[in-house]
């Protein structure tokens, strides 16, 4: 599932750093 | 003991809460309320007001508060609105286009790209707080996939409540207010998806949950155990069971005259899970009808396969 789910997985997995949405 | 677990659990989720989520409950009913002196929100109440609200906005301190400074560069850096606070505060709209060129429609444009913008962004504040709550990240990552895929819209549409009343909503941070009508004035589809969450925003807020309420509820939201694809669902409904006896206890204390509270509120989450199945029809209706339509690859994610 987090295959077809990459930002919500990056999101998850990063700390509250800025993630280029 | 387990009583007072129960309530550092409360004020655990309610100081997160605060920390990743910009305009509390309570400001926003101040605003609402004209509490707040003279910083009464713009009105935009037709194309007029909407053109002149981009300008309005443009031309005022944007007030960033300290946890949101990290991350600005996400929510600066487009036109318009977006350029001050993308589109509604919780927007849920996901729509980029909404006609044929020309100067009122170039603003009507900026306003719905904006408001994709800042439910990605919201998106990625709902993220922050599922993470504060205790054995979240414990949890399958899989799971906390399909947690989120499945609990982040419902977050949103409670989110939104605070900010509507039966005339409109605060946008941008609670600078503007938009009224309910205007909403309603626009083209088919865009002018249906505002009003079933006014509906349910309106009966929401007679409950008169505050912060600290909201901060448990939306929790439990996030913590069911029913969601389609959980691979481990024991582990996810132990988290809810302690957060559910939080809540209860919450509601106990701080409204100790609101009978039934607690069903009430529980019930609310059967009302919730029907508008976000409709508004994910509406916004796959969009991009059959609206050539330029184009989601947001956060919202896509989100959105495919959910209902």
């Amino acid at each position: 599932l987090k295959e077809k789910h990459k930002i919500l997985h990056q999101l998850l997995q990063n700390s509250t750093s800025p993630v280029d949405l | 003991p387990e009583a007072a677990d129960l309530r550092a659990l409360a004020r655990h989720l309610y100081e997160a809460y605060l920390k990743y989520f910009p305009l509390t409950k309570a400001k926003a009913r101040a605003i609402l309320s004209g509490k707040t002196g003279d910083n009464a929100p713009f009105v935009i109440h037709d194309m007029k007001s909407l053109m002149e609200g981009e300008q309005f906005i443009n031309c005022r301190q944007i007030p960033i508060l300290e946890h949101q400074q990290q991350t600005s560069a996400l929510t600066l850096g487009h036109g318009g609105i977006t350029a001050a606070h993308p589109g509604s505060e919780y927007g849920i709209m996901g729509m980029t286009s909404i006609g044929d060129q020309g100067p009122t429609d170039a603003v009507e444009l900026r306003f719905f790209q904006s408001c994709q913008s800042r439910s990605a962004e919201a998106v990625r504040e709902v993220t922050e707080f599922a993470k504060s709550i205790p054995g979240f990240i414990n949890l399958d990552l899989n799971d906390q996939v399909t947690l989120l895929k499945y609990g982040v819209i419902e977050v949103l549409i409670i989110m939104m409540s605070p900010l509507m009343n039966k005339d409109g909503t605060l946008i941008s941070y609670g600078q503007i207010f938009m009224t309910r009508e205007f909403l309603k004035s626009l083209r088919k589809p865009f002018c249906q998806m505002m009003e079933p969450k006014f509906e349910f925003s309106v009966k929401f807020n007679t409950l008169e949950l505050d912060d600290s309420d909201m901060a448990l509820f939306l929790a439990v939201i996030i913590l069911s155990g029913d969601r389609p694809g959980l691979l481990n669902v024991k582990p996810i409904e132990q988290l809810q069971e302690t957060v559910l006896h939080s809540l209860e206890l919450q509601l106990k204390l701080s409204h100790p005259d609101s009978l039934q509270l607690f069903a009430k509120l529980l019930q609310k989450m059967t009302d919730l899970r029907q508008i976000v199945t409709d508004h994910v029809h509406l916004i796959q209706l969009l991009k059959k009808t609206e050539v330029d339509m184009c989601l947001h690859p956060l919202l896509q994610e989100i959105m495919k396969d959910l209902y």
